[in-house]
């Protein structure tokens, strides 16, 4: 799957 | 989470904490843009769409609560609170948001990673964030009357920018996979936009001098 990372900052 | 991340967090939280006590406490809000602090209010409720939905940990979900609570409740005070309302300096804070915003819809509708409707969302809250601050540096430009509290919260907003940059570095470079464009020159676009602000900042700072921009 494609890493979503971003979406843990704020 | 790094340093670099969790002293970005602190100083955008630093940063609203300033504004509110400004706000609450002095019961001014004179030299603050409503039009950016309204732009701030879309761009947290675009961007935590997925607060109930997707979770992270309780640090993400409680510091994205509180940045949607501080974001709304500023736009409360300026908009309705008697006194606070009474200071606000409409005449100059004059920029269109849609001027900023219908551009960022475009971009969010031509460039993001899935065409889905939170992912646009998403994307759109990034590019928004990234220009949400210009309404607020054209009413300093004009009024060019500083105070400190007003400074100091655009000083620790820039310096969150300046972190997260430094936590996508970090991040680049410790975790596999990690690679996002539209995050980063969006947030770079951002920081740049504070250049001119920290270079009169820093003047000022050194020369022990009021913060006054230059006509």
């Amino acid at each position: 799957p494609k890493d979503r990372s971003a979406k843990d900052e704020l | 989470m790094n340093i670099f991340r969790l002293a970005g967090d602190m100083t955008h939280l630093a940063s609203v904490l300033v504004l509110l006590l400004k706000i609450h406490t002095i019961k001014s809000c004179a030299g603050v843009s409503l039009k950016t602090q309204e732009l701030y209010v879309i761009v947290f409720a675009t961007r935590y769409l997925d607060i109930f939905t997707s979770f992270v940990s309780i640090y993400n979900s409680l510091m994205k609560l509180i940045f949607l609570g501080s974001s709304f409740s500023i736009v409360w005070y300026m908009r309705y609170h008697k006194a606070v309302h009474r200071t606000y300096d409409r005449e100059q804070d004059t920029f269109r948001h849609w001027f900023l915003m219908l551009p960022c819809i475009l971009l969010a509708l031509l460039i993001h990673e899935k065409f889905t409707f939170f992912e646009v969302m998403w994307t759109f809250s990034l590019y928004l964030e990234a220009v949400a601050i210009l309404p607020q540096l054209v009413l300093l430009q004009r009024t060019r009357n500083i105070d400190n509290l007003t400074g100091q919260y655009i000083f620790l907003l820039g310096g969150y920018r300046g972190f997260y940059i430094l936590n996508w570095i970090y991040r680049y470079f410790t975790e596999p996979h990690y690679v996002h464009w539209i995050t980063w020159i969006s947030g770079l676009v951002q920081t740049l936009l504070y250049a001119d602000f920290f270079y009169y900042y820093f003047l000022s700072w050194k020369n022990n001098k009021k913060l006054q921009l230059p006509a």
